[in-house]
């Protein structure tokens, strides 16, 4: 433990130079080092092979592996932008960085508009805003009557379906969003800002590493 | 009802990623 150069271990698969994610990202160079730290601490929970497997993005979510839901498939699908099943390095650096608070609200609406879309369309459907509503009551204490949910998702489509076609775009999407701010609530991880200080003994690592470079 | 569809959603624990900074 200690004093271990990160830059003689060895390199999970699909790992990609840290300076190059800090210059595409809300990270600095010290920050994707010690995402690196997290990133192999999760990728090596149940398949030691260097990669998030959905199971392991679970288990980190909610301590539970074999838990479904709808919402965690979705965020893990985006991250997994080669869509091989697993999360690269740079996939988890590159799709963390929209949730940092210093990120663009550009990426955050539109990041946000994707993770609705569930049949990737191109638009939020009626059905699918019934559908996600739906898998947030089952999955908590909420007990809303059909008739209840047929009348919030049928509001809710008529203040965002500007222009009444049955289906929210990327512009409407974006425009609802400046009248209900607080739906970005969930796009911001405030760890991310200080994300060096959760992982102290990467920064010892990360001393001897900046020394050699 | 003043809910919105949308913010109903976003009480999912499927949206929370703190989870991911945890100590394992």
């Amino acid at each position: 433990m200690g004093c271990i150069s990160t830059k003689h271990t060895k390199q999970t698969p699909g790992y990609e130079d840290p300076k190059v994610l800090a210059s595409e990202t809300a990270f600095t160079v010290s920050e994707v080092e010690a995402l690196y730290e997290l990133y192999k601490k999760l990728s090596f929970l149940i398949i030691k092979d260097g990669l998030i497997h959905k199971e392991e993005f679970q288990l980190a979510l909610f301590r539970n592996s074999e838990k479904q839901n709808l919402f965690a498939d979705r965020v893990f699908d985006l991250f997994d932008v080669k869509h091989n099943g697993v999360i690269e390095f740079g996939e988890f650096v590159r799709s963390l960085s929209i949730f940092h608070p210093d990120a663009p609200e550009e990426d955050k609406i539109a990041f946000a508009f994707r993770l609705y879309d569930l049949r990737q369309t191109g638009y939020i459907e009626r059905e699918e805003l019934k559908e996600m509503v739906m898998a947030l009551l089952n999955e908590s204490d909420l007990r809303l009557s059909d008739e209840v949910v047929e009348q919030i998702v049928d509001k809710t489509f008529g203040q965002a379906d500007s222009k009444g076609d049955g289906r929210i775009d990327l512009d409407e999407w974006k425009e609802f969003v400046k009248k209900n701010p607080s739906l970005l609530r969930n796009m911001t991880l405030p760890y991310l800002k200080d994300i060096t200080m959760a992982f102290p003994s990467f920064v010892m690592k990360s001393e001897v590493s900046d020394e050699d470079m | 009802t003043n809910l919105n569809a949308f913010d109903i959603i976003s009480l999912s624990a499927g949206f929370d990623l703190s989870g991911l900074f945890e100590e394992k």
